[in-house]
């Protein structure tokens, strides 16, 4: 995957933040201290299609051409996760009840065209 | 979007940096307590004593390695990331009710909102015994439950113990936890019986580092399928 920078146009991991502190949430929720919303912004027009970053093989590249050489009849694909990873939370419940879990599929690790 | 541009997909204008964060940070909430099933953020809590959530992590810990050990693979570990369903580990410390001189009545309570779609997978309660003196000395643990038919509580198990020596005891409570999971009142109610000479069984400061606790270990419910015929 491609993490963006400030003048990434095509499809990439854009990197976001969520400090608990900031959010005055950091008295019920014990750890961690924030929260990795990254999220998957960017261009993905035809001949990028499947393309998880950047091609790293022969037979990509020539199906890479093939597409673009049909890009007029055809529409882009979007920009998607491709490896996402679980939020390990531990918070006080209203019962300050201490609960520990993981939520699944919280922080986006990676992106790529479908 | 780029700058100036319209979203493709929805049409939206983009938004300025700053009510573009606004919106991601209003999004972040939304997405932790739908995932906790919290309808807002909980009010401020009354945090345990320092002592005494570094004891209970500790006994879970020591717990969780012990298990482990002596049954390996049985026991799914809440903390392996991957196994699909989302798995809670929950700690609750006593509060002390009703006591008579060498009889106390503690409570735990479970929040609904993981009682209310969650299975219990293992529930433990944690007892501390200081210097119970010579000799083994009894000890009795009752499960209460509230009586249907009335106010008063009927029990709905008794445990005999015999203590020889100071230290921690560990009860399995798992049936109790289940059959409060369904009901109403997520109150778990434990009455502790010492012998005479002991006072009273609960630790004389409520901030003491061997106060009661239950470690409750649940799974959400597998959603329910509907088959395509």
């Amino acid at each position: 995957g491609v993490d963006c920078s400030a003048d990434s146009r095509m499809c990439c991991r854009q990197e976001f933040f969520v400090d608990f502190k900031e959010i005055g949430w950091e008295d019920w929720i014990i750890q961690p201290e924030g929260y990795h919303m990254n999220y998957c912004a960017g261009l993905c027009p035809l001949h990028m299609a499947g393309v998880p970053g950047l091609a790293a093989s022969f037979h990509t590249a020539v199906l890479n051409r093939i597409k673009a050489a049909s890009a007029a009849a055809a529409v882009d694909s979007c920009c998607v996760p491709t490896q996402r990873r679980p939020l390990s939370l531990l918070y006080y419940d209203r019962d300050s009840n201490i609960v520990k879990t993981d939520i699944p599929d919280m922080i986006v690790d990676s992106c790529g065209c479908t | 979007a780029a700058k100036g541009a319209w979203c493709p997909a929805c049409g939206v204008a983009a938004l300025a940096p700053g009510s573009q964060r606004d919106a991601l940070l209003a999004l972040a909430k939304q997405s932790i307590l739908a995932k906790l099933r919290l309808p807002a953020r909980p009010s401020v809590p009354h945090p345990p004593s320092r002592g005494a959530l570094l004891t209970a992590l500790r006994r879970m810990r020591a717990q969780r390695s012990d298990t482990a050990a002596a049954t390996p693979g049985m026991l799914r570990d809440p903390a392996q990331p991957g196994m699909g369903l989302q798995q809670y580990e929950i700690l609750s410390f006593a509060e002390s009710g009703s006591s008579a001189s060498h009889r106390v009545h503690l409570h735990f309570r479970f929040s609904q909102e993981v009682a209310g779609s969650t299975e219990i997978l293992q529930a433990t309660l944690y007892l501390f015994w200081a210097a119970p003196g010579p000799g083994a000395q009894p000890v009795t643990v009752r499960l209460l439950q509230p009586d249907p038919a009335g106010a008063n509580m009927t029990v709905a198990s008794e445990t005999r113990l015999e203590v020889q020596r100071s230290g921690w005891t560990t009860l399995d409570v798992g049936a109790a936890v289940r059959s409060l999971f369904g009901q109403e009142t997520l109150r778990l109610t434990v009455e502790l019986e010492v012998p005479e000479d002991w006072g009273s069984p609960l630790p004389t400061d409520h901030s003491d580092s061997h106060w009661p606790f239950v470690v409750v270990q649940a799974q959400a419910r597998t959603p329910h399928r509907v088959h395509r015929r």
